[in-house]
């Protein structure tokens, strides 16, 4: 069955990379 | 104050993502960040959805921010 703490987990561990990656980009973009 | 600090970065981190300047952020913009970002397809879908509160298919500014917000542990309305 679905954990469902885990995959909130990994769902706000995906979040943090997207957000970490823009915050990233954006220099000389 | 924080909470200012947080809607100006968020504006300027949406501005990246809603290039033409619509005012919203659909998919199609989320799949032209592949190659940008390193994040598969299947991942910015998943941060779109997740991000995209009432699941019509427009990410507005507003649910940009409470999900940056959400980044910093924020709760930013």
């Amino acid at each position: 069955k679905p954990d469902v703490s885990k995959t909130g987990a990994s769902n706000e561990r995906m979040l943090a990379n997207f957000f970490n990656s823009l915050l990233n980009k954006k220099p000389g973009s | 104050s924080i909470e200012e600090m947080v809607k100006e970065k968020s504006r300027e981190l949406f501005a990246l993502c809603d290039k033409e300047g619509k005012g919203f952020i659909n998919k199609v913009d989320m799949q032209r960040l592949h190659g940008e970002l390193p994040l598969s397809d299947e991942q910015l879908r998943d941060v779109f959805d997740s991000l995209d509160n009432d699941g019509n298919g427009f990410l507005t500014f507003e649910e940009f921010c409470e999900g940056f917000g959400g980044f910093l542990g924020l709760n930013v309305s």
